[in-house]
């Protein structure tokens, strides 16, 4: 089903961004 | 994907509306006039980092403004600088080129698509703060259309950022 496999591949996009979000070192130098 | 340019700035606002629920402060954040006083945007603030959006920063927002939109206004600038402040200061970064919510048009008019700008800053704020963990996962949790949108918001602010 094409549809599931759009849905799925979203959830993959937002889960890898969130993700590479959390591992981001941010904050001032500092 | 999304093109930053293609943000729709009411959904923007609805949607990071439905995020700034999750923090469970005090005042009640459910329309957008909810909103346009500043002050659950400094709770929010406050939430995010208690050190510098301190109790001596949070007593200068009037939480009498009602439908004075000159108080309402005097608000949001103090917000607008304290979170500018704040990623200057504390993130070490500087926002460029990024369309600064206009505080009147909110003040005033409540206009949905200058405070989706004014939340998307204050989401900036917390995607990079040093609880951003606690943040980030509670984002994931949100209905993935939400988290989208939060998605395009914070990859446009991203595009933005200068250390």
């Amino acid at each position: 089903d094409p549809n599931m496999k759009g849905a799925a591949a979203n959830e993959g996009v937002l889960a890898n961004f969130f993700n590479s979000l959390l591992s981001k070192k941010t904050g001032s130098p500092g | 994907m999304n093109t930053l340019d293609s943000v729709d700035r009411v959904e923007l606002c609805e949607s990071l509306m439905t995020w700034i629920q999750t923090f469970g402060v005090e005042a009640s954040c459910k329309k957008i006039d909810d909103l346009t006083n500043g002050v659950v945007m400094a709770q929010v603030l406050q939430k995010i980092d208690p050190a510098y959006f301190d109790d001596n920063w949070i007593n200068r927002i009037k939480t009498e403004a009602g439908d004075n939109w000159r108080l309402k206004i005097s608000n949001l600038k103090k917000i607008l600088k304290g979170i500018l402040d704040y990623n200057h200061e504390i993130l070490g970064q500087q926002i460029n080129d990024f369309t600064l919510p206009d505080v009147n048009l909110v003040g005033e008019h409540s206009d949905a698509a200058e405070l989706g700008r004014m939340l998307q800053l204050i989401l900036g704020c917390a995607v990079n703060c040093d609880q951003k963990q606690e943040y980030i996962q509670t984002i994931m949790m949100m209905e993935e259309s939400v988290q989208h949108v939060v998605m395009t918001a914070i990859q446009e602010l991203m595009s933005k950022e200068t250390p």
